[in-house]
């Protein structure tokens, strides 16, 4: 799945997502990806986050959501996207499952949750300080 | 490390971050930006789990998911069990920009995608066609049904309800490439 969140210079902000989900599913069955908040949010006035992993799960949480409020509040990137990861650790301690965070200063952020085979989560910024596409990696809490 | 402009995705997916990031560069909004981005990935089919020929279902099928979202407006399209259709992304959009909806699904989405302009074609690949036919070969395993007969984690359906419902703790499904 990709999840992307993009910032302009004067400060609109969109995100989106695309999947073709998970392998052996029940026909029917619809991941976290094209639920508002779930698989990707974003406003103006605060920031954005998209989510990726075991959407079944994921979806229940509304992570997206969650992080964007948070960095509203004032939390920083990461802090949100930890704290959106940990929600849903409460309950499914070993899912599969990360997060990408942004606010509307530019700062950005990750989190990911450690599981089997899974301790770090890496994914791709490009901005104006960079001429080419930076990979990032977080490791997994 | 703070500045704007600024794209970020999941996953090492480069070439859909580089087409965002140009879009940009040359003008274009941020939601055509997130558009293009996702649109490559949909084209590359990023690592299988992106885009046609990926994650066939129990009946072999890949069916897409999608969502854009405005932060300006708060406006969002989303397309869900998309069938036929290879540019869920676009589809997403024009759900956002052609109908006061919000999410459409399944077969009743494809025939608007279609409606709309998009092109219907088979979603499934040689590659899909194995991994579902690797799978049935495999008794069906991994799979997502519980509480039914046959054995679910043994065993292909058709299945039916069991009288006696069992809680039990989830099943860990991770799998590198099958994922949302």
């Amino acid at each position: 799945t990709i999840g992307m969140i993009a910032f302009s210079q004067d400060g609109h902000v969109a995100a989106g997502t695309s999947t073709n989900g998970l392998m052996h599913k029940v026909p029917g069955r619809v991941g976290d990806s094209p639920i508002v908040g779930a698989g990707a949010y974003a406003d103006s006035s605060a920031g954005a986050a998209a989510a990726t992993g075991d959407g079944d799960v994921m979806m229940r949480f509304l992570p997206s959501y969650l992080a964007v409020e948070l960095m509203r509040a004032g939390a920083d990137p990461s802090a949100a996207c930890e704290t959106a990861i940990s929600r849903i650790k409460r309950h499914h301690s070993e899912f599969f499952g990360a997060i990408i965070c942004a606010n509307t200063t530019g700062h950005y952020g990750a989190a990911c949750n450690k599981s089997p085979g899974f301790s770090k989560f890496q994914y791709m910024v490009r901005d104006s300080k960079s001429d080419t596409p930076v990979l990032k990696s977080v490791d997994c809490i | 490390h703070a500045s704007l402009p600024l794209v970020i995705n999941t996953w090492p997916f480069k070439n859909a971050t580089a087409a965002a990031w140009s879009v940009l560069q040359s003008g274009g909004s941020v939601l055509d930006a997130v558009e293009k981005g996702c649109a490559r990935c949909e084209i590359e089919q990023c690592d299988g789990s992106v885009g046609y020929g990926g994650s066939p279902d129990e009946s072999g099928e890949t069916t897409l998911d999608a969502m854009i979202m405005n932060g300006d407006t708060m406006d969002v399209g989303a397309v869900a069990d998309l069938r036929r259709i290879k540019n869920a992304i676009g589809v997403a959009r024009a759900v956002m920009e052609r109908t006061d909806h919000t999410l459409l699904v399944g077969e009743s989405a494809s025939v608007f995608a279609e409606n709309m302009g998009f092109i219907a074609e088979d979603l499934t690949t040689n590659r899909s066609l194995n991994t579902f036919s690797q799978w049935l070969k495999g008794n069906c395993q991994p799979n997502y049904r519980k509480n039914v007969f046959p054995d679910p984690s043994i065993s292909c359906g058709p299945y039916k309800p069991r009288v006696t419902l069992q809680r039990r703790k989830r099943v860990r499904h991770m799998y590198r490439h099958s994922h949302d």
